[in-house]
């Protein structure tokens, strides 16, 4: 079993880095192999997880523009089970590039599908826009996963999202399915939040995840030391949160 | 005087909108002459002011590609001497339009230019990317306004787009100044906060604004009755940083 999900989001900051890293590194936790691409060319997943800086070649840009097979880019992080793609500023000159292929929107889901990758899931961390880097990863995905941050804007872009998966879905990719919207940095002491998230229970029903990922220092602070919260500190809120997050997810693919 | 100031850094989520929204409301209360374009197509600037979903074809997009001319296109919000620019999510097709004219870094410029408009200041929301829609609001501004949130990541992306703000300036607008790095969501209660100011300002000195902008719920709570916090609760710590804010920005101004 091999599913690849990408996490996406056009509103900016609204933890689609955060619950790639950490979710990634929960499932890694728990025996499960996993791979991240970090398909942003911020490159915050792979400095969330350590990797940044690195010379040596191998990076999303390289195999998807020079043809690097992919196993060859893929590198480890020091944790075990979880591995990653890493990102450079580079990505940014891949919009263009792409753009004039035919196979344009196919690059990536081509890329994944030639490397015969024994991971049991892929996630895809995606940049704050609608442009071919994410419809990329849409294409290439079997599920998307949508981070939203309990506020007004970040509830106000969702239905803009929605409206482009189920394009992407239409045209280009039928098998796309919504894994789950994950309401993030909530603050039950706000009515903001509460609002929120009973707005997005009411709207979206089964698709909103049980676990709530409250707003918790540490995930803002575990980037720094390019660790992931579980091993910054595990007796955290915000690691409680992502293991609770984890736990859900495997339920849904345990039974299969 | 007239100046054009963008509002920009890739990094998402940073407090961009509220930013744009929030200083140019303050300026206009104090009597000056602002113009607010909503250069995301996220539209997030235009419905935090009470703006969206008019379907009267006044918004920029129809100005830049149908050549709409600015002061037919733009809308008054209510509130006294500020004027807005209207964004819609067919400004995401802008990017494709744009870059296959032969102007296309300059169109907004221009556009800006052809207009006799007589505000004091332009200000423009910028979405979290460097794009040519980004690239389009640095060649048209005087100077660019950069927030940060005072986190890691985002203190990351601050070299990438130092980077490009010199090469637009080197290559396309060498006019273009940094008006100045506004630190916000602070939360002087974490380590965090502290550490990313002292380190913004040890490496940025003079270029960041004294004036730092708090974490307070009231900003995030304004923008879903599309309301600037001034007029959302004034007594609020959001409003009085933007309010101070406002007053450091024109001290740099009042003397010319
Ligand atoms: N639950 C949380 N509690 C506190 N801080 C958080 C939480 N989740 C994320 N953060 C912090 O908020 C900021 C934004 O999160 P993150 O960078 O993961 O969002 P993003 O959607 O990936 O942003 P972008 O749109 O730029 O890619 C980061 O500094 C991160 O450390
Ligand atoms: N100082 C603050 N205190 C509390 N909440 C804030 C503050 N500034 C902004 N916010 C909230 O944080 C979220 C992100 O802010 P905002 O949308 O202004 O950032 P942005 O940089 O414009 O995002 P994008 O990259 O998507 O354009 C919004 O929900 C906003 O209401
Ligand atoms: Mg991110
Ligand atoms: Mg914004």
């Amino acid at each position: 079993m091999r599913k690849v999900i990408a996490i996406a989001n056009q509103k900016g900051g609204v933890g689609k880095t955060t619950t790639a890293v950490n979710l990634s590194a929960c499932l890694a936790r728990a025996g499960i192999r996993v791979l991240l691409i970090d398909f942003d060319p911020q490159g915050n997943a792979t400095s969330g997880l350590g990797g940044q800086g690195q010379k040596d070649g191998k990076d999303v840009y390289r195999a998807l523009i020079d043809a690097l097979p992919l196993p060859e880019a893929i590198v480890e992080t020091g944790y075990e089970n979880l591995h990653l793609l890493r990102s450079t500023p580079e990505l940014t000159g891949a919009q263009v590039e792409l753009a004039a292929r035919s196979d344009q929107h196919f690059v990536l889901r081509n890329k994944i599908r030639e490397a015969s990758l024994d991971f049991a899931f892929i996630f895809i961390d995606c940049p704050p826009s609608l442009t071919n880097l994410t419809v990329n990863a849409l294409c290439a995905a079997d599920s998307v996963l949508i981070p939203i941050q309990c506020e007004y804007y970040s509830l106000e872009g969702l239905t803009e999202l929605l409206k482009t998966i189920n394009l992407v879905k239409e045209r280009l990719n039928p098998g796309l399915e919504i894994e789950g919207i994950l309401p993030t940095m909530c603050d039950f002491r706000t009515n903001l939040s509460k609002q929120v998230v009973s707005e997005v229970r009411r709207y979206f029903g089964e698709r909103v995840f049980e676990t709530v990922i409250p707003r918790s220092v540490c995930l803002a602070e575990a980037p720094s030391f390019g660790k992931p919260v579980i091993d910054y500190d595990i007796r955290s809120q915000g690691a409680e949160s992502y293991l609770l997050l984890a736990e859900e997810f495997l339920k849904r693919y345990r039974t299969e």
